[in-house]
């Protein structure tokens, strides 16, 4: 099933090394933000980051971020200079 | 709720609930599926005003004002973007896009761990009494994680950030999923990043009970508790006409039966052509009304929610339905508020009435239902259901840490769905009776409140030791904690330390403290990457440098229980391993521990020294645990497991820890 449809997207949380943002970005934000549009095959002017940016950026129990993304995008993540791991969000977790 | 603060020793004339002013200055934040704002256990009434240093919201939402806020219910807010980017708009006909609770568990856990006093609270008529949360005057901040759909790690990494920033002390968080590497494990990172801002994570243990390594939530960061009974309970008889009775559990509260005896069936003999053998279940539409109508129903529990069995019966025309436990359920009896009446009995009594319905052409039966009872012995005992032990992450770390009430706990519910969360229950209640290792976590998350409350330059690993060290495994009948299961005696893989006494927990003389360089140390013997530890310590911390390889092995966390392992090969012969605690004094200056132990049978056991001396308030001190066993014959990928004790007493304090050994 995972072959038949290898473009559905899922939600994948990104760890980053804050260290490696590079200088040129401010605020992380931007930095997560230029990352997922290098990886979806976005020019910087044509990102939406609304649609297509960060779900939620992480500062303080973590560095990083969660998004949506492919397979491939996921996978073409974890080469980016400064992303520690790329994790579904596909573990159940359940009221107990 | 009604009966726990009584079972675990909490007055109001001394001890924990006035030493912490009733965890006033104390918030906890209730990860979990919201909250029903306007029930009286979220009343602020007789509260102080909010803490200042507080710096969360009520978010407005569907169904959800920022008014609904007070001085007890401080924040609340909902996190669903993960959710909804994976499963599509949350669809608003079945629940809120809110905080609003549409389930009745987040409601339930947050009156558990922080509700105020409710007078004259009960579920339809049981366990009647003055509703109450074990910190009855903390403040509630309500984190929603949890939807129809589940609960997604991107939304409770989230809601941990926020929690964080807001400023909660405790995070209560009665959810779970599998056991993964901590680096994968959200939950772990979550905690991980509120521990290191001084805030404790109470989890619960996982309801996977009682198959081995079913336990959840293992991070040692984090306090991981297991579910056991009260000395409450909620008697029905089934009498049969053969004079032959058997006692089962009910929360049916009424005489709708009355004392004749009523035509008897096993739903195995009911079933409608093509049920599949699922009949003697009470699934859905596998009953043949012809075989039920007017009938008692015995049905076997499995699979379908217990209370979903009777809403089966009644539409085929039941009377009244005898539910009987699986094999795995033991004796242990929930109680369950079912749309007709029902008793729960054990599998004994189940199989026994299988048998006279066997050897009897006209079977026939009664139910008595006697209401709430208390004083019940012994008690407590390990629910069944509560997940077990080893770890199966890291067996150097014991889990479950601690186990409290989990069983039949009244508290607050939503108005949204009846008391059997059912989809044709519409009675609306104030307070519904549920069990889980949800229930006993927020107990916990409460009383970890009240120590905050009492001594709040504690660290969280402090709290976690009090609670851990003065937990007791003795019974109100003078016997070890007994396993509901099979009733057996149960052992630390399913109550860990033991079960929590808040009284004791107030002093415990002696703490096991650790800090975020002590789990960073932890990570690092567990030989972690660069990368997966990033993920912790984001860069803020390093493995000690001047750490041994012998402070870095995992077992030598300063944990305030203790677990040897023996990973035997082929040419092992004899283990002999030592591991290294060290305690802070926290009771009086001047004090003398001298050291009482248990070891594990088949284990030689010594422990230097034998007597810690402190001579000023906040002095740690040192010892060391060596064992020695020879190798077990084992089946290859098998363990085996022994148990002992370390205590250190001076004349008011016993420190106590679990020892294990495991081959």
């Amino acid at each position: 099933a995972a072959q038949a449809a290898p473009a559905e997207a899922s939600i994948y949380i990104v760890h980053v090394s804050k260290a490696h943002m590079p200088p040129i970005f401010t605020e992380e934000e931007q930095w997560y933000s230029s990352t997922l549009a290098s990886v979806k095959g976005y020019e910087p002017q044509e990102f939406n980051r609304e649609q297509e940016g960060p779900i939620y950026s992480y500062g303080t129990v973590m560095h990083g971020f969660a998004a949506k993304l492919t397979e491939a995008q996921a996978e073409a993540l974890k080469s980016v200079n400064g992303v520690l791991l790329v994790i579904p969000d596909d573990a159940l977790v359940e009221l107990h | 709720t009604t009966r726990t603060p009584h079972f675990l020793g909490l007055n109001a004339s001394s001890g924990l609930w006035p030493s912490s002013n009733y965890g006033a200055d104390v918030i906890i934040g209730i990860m979990d599926s919201g909250i029903w704002p306007e029930k009286k256990s979220f009343w602020d009434t007789g509260l102080s005003p909010i803490p200042e240093r507080w710096k969360g919201e009520c978010e407005e939402g569907t169904d959800f004002k920022a008014s609904l806020c007070n001085k007890k219910l401080i924040g609340a807010r909902s996190f669903f973007k993960g959710y909804e980017a994976a499963m599509g708009p949350i669809n608003e006909t079945t629940e809120y896009r809110s905080a609003r609770d549409s389930e009745g568990h987040g409601t339930h856990t947050a009156s558990t761990a922080a509700g105020n006093y409710v007078r004259h609270a009960s579920l339809l008529g049981s366990a009647a009494g003055t509703a109450k949360g074990m910190a009855s005057h903390a403040r509630i901040a309500v984190y929603k994680v949890c939807w129809k759909g589940g609960c997604f790690n991107s939304d409770l990494l989230a809601a941990f950030e926020q929690a964080v920033i807001d400023g909660v002390d405790i995070i209560s968080l009665s959810i779970g999923g599998g056991v993964l590497p901590f680096f994968l494990d959200p939950i772990a990172i979550g905690s991980f990043g509120a521990m290191e801002k001084g805030i404790l994570v109470s989890t619960s243990a996982g309801n996977g009970g009682p198959s081995p390594l079913s336990i959840t939530n293992v991070s040692p960061w984090v306090l991981t508790v297991a579910a056991s009974t009260l000395d409450r309970d909620f008697p029905a008889l089934i009498r049969l006409p053969n004079h032959a009775h058997y006692r089962g559990v009910s929360l049916y509260d009424g005489n709708a039966l009355g004392r004749r005896q009523i035509p008897l069936v096993y739903a195995g003999n009911a079933g409608l052509p093509g049920s599949n053998g699922s009949a003697n279940l009470c699934m859905a539409g596998s009953l043949d009304p012809a075989d039920v109508k007017g009938k008692i129903v015995l049905c076997d529990r499995g699979i379908s929610a217990r209370a979903a069995k009777g809403m089966v019966v009644r539409d085929a025309g039941g009377v009244g339905m005898i539910l009987a436990n699986a094999l795995a359920n033991g004796e242990e009896l929930i109680a369950d508020s079912h749309v007709l009446p029902a008793a729960l009995v054990g599998y004994g009594a189940g199989v026994a009435i299988k048998d006279y319905i066997t050897q009897t052409d006209n079977a026939t039966a009664n139910i008595i239902f006697t209401g709430t009872v208390v004083g019940v012995r012994p008690a407590p005992v390990m629910a069944a259901f509560s997940s077990r032990g080893p770890n199966p992450a890291n067996p150097e770390i014991l889990k479950p840490d601690v186990t409290a009430p989990g069983v039949n706990i009244l508290a607050a519910w939503t108005s949204r769905v009846g008391p059997t969360e059912l989809p044709n229950d519409d009675r609306v209640v104030d307070f519904n009776i549920m069990s889980g290792t949800s229930m006993s976590c927020p107990h916990v998350s409460g009383l970890a409140a009240l120590l905050k409350g009492a001594h709040p330059d504690w660290s969280p690993a402090a709290i976690k030791s009090a609670l851990m060290t003065t937990a007791f495994n003795i019974d109100n009948s003078g016997n070890y904690l007994m396993d509901g299961s099979d009733s057996n005696i149960s052992t630390p893989f399913s109550f860990g330390a033991g079960h929590v006494n808040p009284v004791r927990a107030l002093n415990p003389g002696l703490v096991y403290d650790l800090d975020v360089q002590d789990y960073v140390d932890f990570l690092c013997g567990l030989n972690y990457s660069t990368s997966w530890l990033s993920t912790f310590t984001k860069g803020q911390y390093k493995c000690s440098e001047g750490g041994s390889a012998m402070s870095m092995r995992p077992e030598n966390l300063n944990y305030p229980s203790i677990s040897f392992v023996y990973k035997q090969d082929e040419n092992s012969t004899t283990y002999v391993g030592s591991i290294t605690r060290t305690v802070t004094n926290v009771g009086l200056p001047n004090s003398v521990y001298t050291l009482a132990a248990i070891p594990p049978p088949g284990v030689a056991m010594k422990v230097e020294p034998p007597t810690l001396s402190f001579g000023r308030l906040d002095e740690k001190k040192t010892f060391t645990v060596t064992c020695e066993a020879g190798a077990k014959s084992l089946v290859p990928g098998d363990s085996d497991s022994t148990f002992g004790s370390l205590l250190w007493t001076d004349d008011t304090h016993i420190v106590h820890s679990p020892i294990v050994f495991t081959w």
